[in-house]
């Protein structure tokens, strides 16, 4: 039996909502999205994260999950990884994950609104959104449909990367969205052989967003090809480095 | 005066449309835009690039260029880059850069359709077209509302690249678009002090892809902090290395 839409609501009790945004793709939001989400399971919080990204979703594949998903009493009952985070994404929905989803903004608005209120979140502490990128339709719903209390931004070193990243910082100014604050991600390269440090994307311009988005520098991640490999492994869980679990204090 | 809508469209002869596309964000889509149209340049075609990002257009901070645009008397008309590739952007038509677009997706498409239909292109052998990420409203209306005839397809050699990129692949044959081919990016990094290649992001899985795009692998490119800086200072027509004015034969 198909629960009525909407049903899950009443059932679901999250305590509080974070999406992960930076406005530029590939920067890494997924990959932040899965570390903060352990790091948290890791504290002993419940914790869910709700992939938004509709057409190119990635989490599942970080914490080596895949579909298809059961239908409980109240509503679509959430994969659990093996840390016990609570995860929903399209991918998880589609019969093959090679199937383009080819929606345009009111459908993609439609899914973002099942993935909150037809899923059995239960309780949570903290439910983590990873936000496609651009300003448009799926970023747009969450923030006016979802109770986001904040937003983690993630940039890079690019210039390019740190002129799409202000617009998103202006757009949560607009919409009056609290910024948590900025992660730098790809901050350099050290060498395992030479142990020289490489800014293969230029040097850092978090200040500056820093200052803009009145929010402070949680942290800088360096790029690691051991993150890649744990990534394309499904292991984002078995991430481990400094200060990680210090961020989610 | 401005122009009725459209006018432009009896003004301008585009012989080729030609998209380059990925579904997933940050892999260099519009980097290789930009060698691309400055690769063709060099051969004297008349070149011109839509950027479709409508949300994060980052094509004119790669050639250096900053609007206002000009209104002719068939439409807009495009800024030209120092090599003489005619440039349109929504970051051009903006008061400020930093200024966000929160459009939902039929602003979006009535944007990308004014991009093609109401700028005086003119004669040009080539039209490349910068697609966002995603299988949204923006790719769906340039494959639907413009005469594109081919598209080269962007991947790095992470798992979570060449999943996104399989549904974009797929995107491309149900919509009967033509594959022109694959460029694998960052596909890996030389270290400029010991020599030693490094796979910071894995190793590639271009073949595949090549395989279900039945389409060749036309180019690999290293990451390079050259290229990262040429974009940053705008100069991306000066990024020259082996085989890429070849590619475009
Ligand atoms: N610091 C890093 N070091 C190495 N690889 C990284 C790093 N950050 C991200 N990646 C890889 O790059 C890819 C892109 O990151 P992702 O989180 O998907 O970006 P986004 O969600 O912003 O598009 C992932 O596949 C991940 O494996
Ligand atoms: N091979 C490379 N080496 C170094 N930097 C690169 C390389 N490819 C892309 N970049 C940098 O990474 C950023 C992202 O690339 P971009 O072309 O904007 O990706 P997309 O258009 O797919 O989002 C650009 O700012 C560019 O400077």
């Amino acid at each position: 039996p198909t629960p009525k839409p909407g049903t899950a609501e009443e059932y679901n009790n999250v305590k509080n909502v974070i999406a992960v945004m930076s406005g530029k793709g590939g920067v890494g939001k997924s990959l932040v999205t899965g570390l903060l989400a352990s790091a948290l399971a890791r504290k002993n919080f419940k914790v869910g994260v709700l992939d938004a990204d509709i057409t190119g979703p990635s989490i599942p594949m970080l914490f080596g999950l895949h579909g298809p998903v059961a239908v409980g009493e109240f509503g679509i009952k959430p994969l659990e990884s093996r840390t016990g985070i609570k995860i929903i994404s399209m991918n998880l929905l589609l019969p093959s994950e090679d199937q383009p989803v080819i929606w345009r903004g009111p459908l993609v608005s439609q899914g973002i609104r099942q993935l909150w209120g037809d899923v059995m979140w239960g309780d949570l502490d903290t439910l983590l959104i990873d936000l496609p990128p651009g300003t448009s339709d799926a970023t747009l719903t969450i923030m006016q449909s979802l109770p986001v209390s904040g937003l983690v931004m993630v940039t890079t070193p690019q210039s390019l990367a740190s002129m799409v990243v202000t617009k998103a910082i202006n757009m949560a100014h607009i919409t009056k969205v609290d910024i948590i604050g900025i992660i730098e991600n790809m901050a350099y390269f050290d060498c395992p052989d030479n142990g020289q440090r490489y800014y293969i994307f230029g040097r850092s311009h978090s200040a500056v967003l820093s200052e803009n988005a009145k929010a402070p520098l949680l942290a800088q991640f360096p790029i690691d090809p051991n993150i890649s490999s744990y990534c394309d492994a499904g292991n984002v869980e078995d991430i481990r480095f400094d200060g990680l679990d210090a961020l989610v204090d």
